[in-house]
């Protein structure tokens, strides 16, 4: 960093400067290169959700920590190499056999007043599954021991081809021309051939991990038809008895969310 | 006292020739890392190590590293690495041979295929305990996510979803394909 960069004589109250509208909601930036936010080696972001939008999962260089301000929905913190805590119950075994059985790492519920942590590199992602929009304002410490790049936030995307919230100031800072694929997923980098051995899947899959298909400019937020399906837990009402025991009865065998989820029971296995 | 304790640190362990490798296929290669969990002395330096062995056309999953820098050396024969950055552009798609190092920042994504009989590397990592997150394969962050939130996000249907988080059994390192196997023989 340069030197005295915190002799600041005067502080000002910012606004966002910039502001980047995708097909479910809206990222709005500060300019993280103001002297400010450079000496107090933070970037600060404020995303706002519509009914139904999903944050498409992002990495970041730096920890971050999120305050939800208005709105409530699921969100989920991906922890590389821990397992896959939450699964879809079991059916009847000959169902089973012919059935894809989901399992995937947590997932959580935030709602206003709500601060989220989330660790370097670890994958984030946010849904909305209310009228509601949500406002979450997010602050991400450049300055941590744990970002090992530059003190430029960077956020990694694993899918789309949108515009980088901090692009703008990454090439303000190193006067960078740009480039031909700015704004492209950590997916479109690769070959595709690497990625077809690397993933086993089709061409077709490929092109979409890659956002190469031609209806693919929904941005870093995207709108779900229907909306999601996730298995979680049903959310607790505070000082209801009886909805506590429902709950628990519940909590032990996680349902999926959707009228689909709720036909079947687990089969109870009594052997060791 | 301390001073005695830090004096006679051990300051030695051999990841290169290890007969336990952490991961291991033999098909594809091995992998070996050391942490300060294997070598308490690199908590205090905050650097490790990983020494890895690929058999011909044998893959490493794209992959990246949490919370560390990079600097890959080749020990011995050639791979072929692709390096993404943040914007989704290759900054490397090259061959890597003996004696040569390459960089790879912090969250930037990386994967190598092997070249030759015998791709053998050494990756010094700027911390103690270095973590990667994989973006392929049986535990990458695509199959911890919910399937609808996969089909989502890369605007799949859900059976292609379901593709992708479930078509790759490896791990880290996926064994030469059947055709590629036949051709090196």
């Amino acid at each position: 960093s340069q030197q005295n960069e915190c002799q600041l004589e005067r502080l000002d109250a910012l606004e966002p400067d910039n502001r980047i509208e995708s097909e479910g909601g809206l990222i709005e930036t500060w300019n993280p290169n103001n002297r400010q936010f450079r000496c107090a080696g933070v970037a600060l972001s404020r995303v706002t959700l519509q009914r139904n939008a999903l944050r498409r999962p992002y990495y970041s260089n730096a920890p971050q920590e999120i305050y939800i301000q208005q709105g409530n929905g699921y969100f989920g913190v991906v922890f590389p190499g821990c397992p896959e805590t939450f699964e879809e119950p079991q059916e009847s075994e000959q169902r089973e056999r012919r059935r894809y059985r989901d399992s995937h790492q947590k997932v959580n519920r935030f709602r206003e007043g709500d601060i989220i942590a989330v660790p370097t590199g670890n994958v984030l992602w946010m849904y909305n599954d209310q009228d509601t929009p949500v406002i979450a304002i997010s602050l991400t410490d450049t300055g941590s021991s744990n970002n090992q790049l530059d003190q430029i936030p960077r956020r990694f995307y694993l899918a789309g081809n949108q515009e980088q919230e901090f692009l703008r100031y990454q090439r303000e800072q190193g006067g960078k021309q740009e480039q031909e694929n700015d704004g492209n997923n950590i997916f479109s980098g690769f070959k595709r051939d690497f990625l077809e051995d690397a993933l086993n899947v089709n061409r077709h899959i490929v092109d979409r991990l890659q956002g190469r298909n031609e209806d693919e400019e929904k941005g870093a937020i995207v709108k779900v038809k229907g909306g999601l399906s996730i298995i979680t837990p049903p959310e607790r009402q505070r000082g209801s008895r009886q909805e506590e025991d429902e709950d628990e009865k519940e909590e032990r065998q996680p349902s999926r969310r959707r009228d689909e989820s709720q036909k079947g029971e687990s089969r109870r296995h009594g052997d060791n | 006292g301390l001073e005695e304790t830090v004096c006679t640190a051990k300051l030695r362990v051999n990841i290169g020739s290890s007969p336990s490798p952490d991961i291991y296929n033999p098909q594809a290669g091995r992998i070996n890392t050391v942490t300060s969990l294997d070598l308490p002395v690199l908590r205090w330096l905050k650097l490790s190590a990983e020494h890895g062995s690929l058999r011909k056309n044998a893959l490493i999953v794209p992959h990246y590293n949490r919370n560390a820098n990079s600097v890959i050396y080749a020990l011995k024969g050639r791979a072929r690495l692709q390096v993404v950055n943040c914007n989704g552009n290759t900054v490397f798609d090259g061959e890597l041979e003996a004696g040569r190092a390459l960089t790879v920042p912090q969250n930037y994504a990386v994967a190598a295929k092997s070249l030759s009989e015998r791709f053998t590397y050494v990756a010094f990592k700027t911390n103690d305990r270095d973590g990667i997150a994989r973006l392929a394969g049986t535990s990458s962050v695509i199959n911890d996510l919910p399937l609808d939130v996969v089909a989502a996000t890369f605007n799949l249907q859900r059976n292609e979803a379901r593709q992708l988080k479930s078509n790759n059994p490896f791990k880290l390192l996926v064994p030469p394909r059947e055709s590629e196997k036949r051709a090196s023989a």
